[in-house]
């Protein structure tokens, strides 16, 4: 078991090196175990250092800046073991347009690597207008859901009218 | 894999509800509060999640469509997510079709059951089913609203469990 | 001190079934004392349910609801005693769009009330767009902030090359 | 009250920044990491904010310029902040003028100090002056990022400090 802990975290970290250029482009990541020389009681830290700036402790980077290390992290590990579907609810929230856009680009380049299916829920229009479909849910009636597939046309409608 | 899922009497949909998944991205839309998170319980309930909190309930049966205003409480919830079975990878016992369907559902007040193409199964064999394809309720790939903020704030032992999913 | 935590809590009850109203279009929220007899040693819990819901815990309401309610409620403490300043920082990330309008409408309410002065970080276009003056915050050089006032016009580019 | 800001060497802003804070609704915007969140910690440091975790750092040094790949690292910061003082409603030591500025000034390895209209002064004077407007560095009214996810998800008797300020 400790062997294989160890070497996941060397594939991840292969990945994240590589993930957290294109999200940021640019700057560095890496995932370290410490406080115990025991991997299977050792602690995961993670540093990141967005383009231009030193490498420091995470509460230094900003909200954003957290938010996409959080999905590199997270991508880095499902590339390391990909599974047939992937779920993210809101991960877009704390981005700002551009990231939002190497976001989508990044969804786009592991569909085409993996074929895994996404299920991606969103406020922001840009992910919007890069999905291949779209459902809304509606609540017509206060407290009861409905779910209708709809283009994005009405979507840019259902965040109207709310 | 995953193809379809159907959801009826589950948190705020009363109604039965169909969402076909498809390859590629499929965006979820809407207002808050208007149920999108609950899709995404949804999905990690029927593959066998047995913790309440994690359905953000105190016991599993606040699952169950509690009512409003104007609509009586259900006393049942049912799920059914149906995986394309075509290349026969799942556990032999199934591969007699080319579609497995996995249903769970919980009745108030009388606890919950998982079935199998129809037949009684357990929580660990559909648990079983869904780890031998590296997902699960549970999975790395399944990040539900507000985990990434939790994995940042976290303490450095609570996130090793990120690198046992990866392994 | 006991006194004055009570009569507080009867004050901010009073803006809070208000506000919520205003920012959900209906429904009622309300803070209670648990745990202790004595205000002093007590917790706080908040108990609200948007319209056409029934009451519930605050753990049951969405992410936005969740972040609705958690204004409101800051909203009501502020009024109780209201101070010359207010600093959001990027308070609107989780809302939907139709959140966002009557979140701004309600700024718009709270600074005719009391003449205070309010300095709102956002990303949203729509809270942006409703600003008295907008000021950006740049990084041309990697690492180092600039402050530079701006129109809306820039602001929107500035959201677009980031 | 509040009506100029200026900082130099804080955080981000290796450079002097300033900015008028006027009637209404003044927006800031710009993309993820550009410093947006470092101005509000700058209002909450010059107001007397004295713990370096509220900062986001470990020790109050931090808040100092640290350099880039092409700048050097400063080694003092210093926040300024004009209040407006045409009612003469600050303590009566201060109603010799129409405005009053604070200033903090810290030293890399030296610590911080005050000043209040140029004298020196404790933390304690400027955490008062503010306290008698209702505000300061820990004001309900000033939201930081992440802060209502916070009050959601505290326990019971950690928001009870909400209903304090409000008395
Ligand atoms: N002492 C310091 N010296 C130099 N840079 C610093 C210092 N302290 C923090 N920073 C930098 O400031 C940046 C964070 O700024 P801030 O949190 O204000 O961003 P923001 O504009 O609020 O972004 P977001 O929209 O993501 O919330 C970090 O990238 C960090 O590197
Ligand atoms: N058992 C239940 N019966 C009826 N309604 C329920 C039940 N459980 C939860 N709900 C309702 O579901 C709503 C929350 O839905 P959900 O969290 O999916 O919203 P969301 O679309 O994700 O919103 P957001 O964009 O704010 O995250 C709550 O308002 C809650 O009242
Ligand atoms: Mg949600
Ligand atoms: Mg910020």
């Amino acid at each position: 078991a400790r062997h294989r802990l160890l070497d996941s975290l060397t594939k991840v970290n292969a990945e994240l090196s590589e993930l957290f250029k294109t999200l940021f482009g640019g700057g560095k990541a890496e995932l370290k175990l410490i406080n115990s020389d025991d991997p299977l009681t050792a602690g995961l830290e993670i540093f990141a250092s967005p383009p231009g700036k030193k490498l420091q402790s995470l509460s230094l980077l900003s909200g954003g800046e957290q938010a996409l290390t959080g999905l590199a992290i997270i991508f880095s590990v499902f590339l390391t073991n990909p599974s047939p579907i992937c779920i993210l609810d809101e991960v877009d929230a704390p981005l700002d347009d551009s990231n939002v856009s190497r976001f989508c680009e990044l969804l786009r380049h592991i569909v085409t690597r993996t074929q895994t299916k996404f299920l991606i829920v969103t406020h922001h229009r840009m992910t919007m207008s890069q999905m291949d479909r779209l459902y809304g849910v509606t609540m017509a009636e206060p407290g009861v859901s409905k779910l209708v597939s709809v283009d994005l046309q009405t979507a840019e409608t259902l965040r109207e009218d709310e | 894999m995953f193809r379809h899922l159907r959801l009826a009497g589950f948190k705020s949909f009363a109604d039965t509800a169909e969402l076909d998944i498809e390859p590629g991205l499929t965006g979820i839309v809407g207002p808050n509060g208007c149920g999108k998170s609950n899709i995404v319980e949804a999905l990690q309930w029927v593959m066998g999640e047995t913790s309440a909190k994690q359905m953000r309930s105190n016991e599993m049966d606040d699952v169950i469509f509690s009512g409003t205003s104007s609509k009586a409480a259900r006393n049942l919830a049912e799920i059914s997510l149906i995986l394309d079975n075509e290349q026969k990878k799942a556990p032999s016992e199934y591969n007699d079709r080319d579609e497995i369907e996995i249903a769970r559902k919980i009745v108030r007040g009388k606890g919950t059951n998982y079935r199998i193409n129809n037949r009684p199964a357990r929580a660990r064999d559909v648990q079983l089913l869904f780890a031998d394809s590296a997902t699960g309720a549970r999975s790395a790939g399944i990040v539900s609203q507000g985990r990434i903020g939790a994995i940042i704030g976290a303490k450095p032992d609570e996130r090793r469990t990120l690198l046992e999913e990866a392994a």
